[in-house]
């Protein structure tokens, strides 16, 4: 869940 | 998304347009590496994956496949497409990236995701993901290496890297705007420290690049 929020990031 | 983050992203994509377009004017690779951008293709083609996996926006897709597409065309345009291919000087862009950035990130992500997700949560698309974080913060390292080498950067040259450093303190500004103004968010402390060490990494080269701005004069690094 942590990670996803980093995800939409380039 | 948000106005740093935006800014960043440009700011990235507006540098990879500048050394494209100073790679054709110029129609020569001094003073550039090969290596970092050799790097990049390999940070964003162990990110991306989820390209495959997950959609997350019309942007977020079309900016990943830009950076892979672009950087894939700035190596091309070095190591195989004339006059600009005899121009490159390899001797000089030396840097043992398997050794000193492939491996040791590779290493220190297996470690890092074993221990955050144990073997039961262990995923290899996310391992790569962290390896892929690990080695963008070290990535830009050949082309510095290579700009001290030849000393005299020219002036397309210092505003492609200035346009790279300025995409990572903007984007240090967006995590600080997301911590502050969204609902549940989480810190994420690899991603943070990757981040800072990137952008301190470019701390030397805009003094000098501001201090030659300033000057109006040419743009030299000290020995």
């Amino acid at each position: 869940k942590e990670k996803e929020l980093f995800k939409d990031e380039l | 998304m948000n106005i740093f983050r935006l800014a960043g992203d440009m700011s990235h994509v507006f540098s990879i347009l500048v050394l494209l377009l100073r790679l054709r004017v110029a129609k020569n690779a001094q003073g550039i590496s090969v290596r970092t951008h050799e790097l990049f293709l390999i940070v964003f083609l162990t990110r991306y994956l989820d390209l495959f996996t997950t959609f997350y926006s019309l942007y977020n897709s079309i900016m990943k496949i830009l950076y892979i597409v672009s950087t894939a065309s700035i190596i091309y345009t070095i190591k195989f497409q004339e006059p600009i291919k005899s121009t490159y000087d390899k001797s000089q862009d030396s840097f043992l990236y398997w050794q000193f950035a492939v491996a040791p990130c590779a290493v220190l992500a297996s470690v890092t995701h074993l221990i955050g997700s144990g073997i039961s949560g262990f995923s290899f698309i996310e391992l790569l993901w962290t390896f892929s974080i690990y080695l963008e913060s070290i990535a830009i390292l050949p082309q510095l290496i290579v700009l001290q080498r030849y000393r005299e950067v020219e002036n397309l040259t210092g505003n492609y890297i200035f346009f790279m450093g300025a995409y990572r303190f903007l984007y240090i500004l967006n995590w600080i705007y997301r911590a502050n103004f969204e609902a549940h968010y989480q810190h994420h402390w690899v991603v943070y420290i990757c981040g800072v060490l990137q952008t301190l990494l470019y701390v030397d080269f805009f003094y000098y690049y501001f201090k030659s701005k300033k000057s109006g004069g040419r743009f030299t690094l000290p020995t």
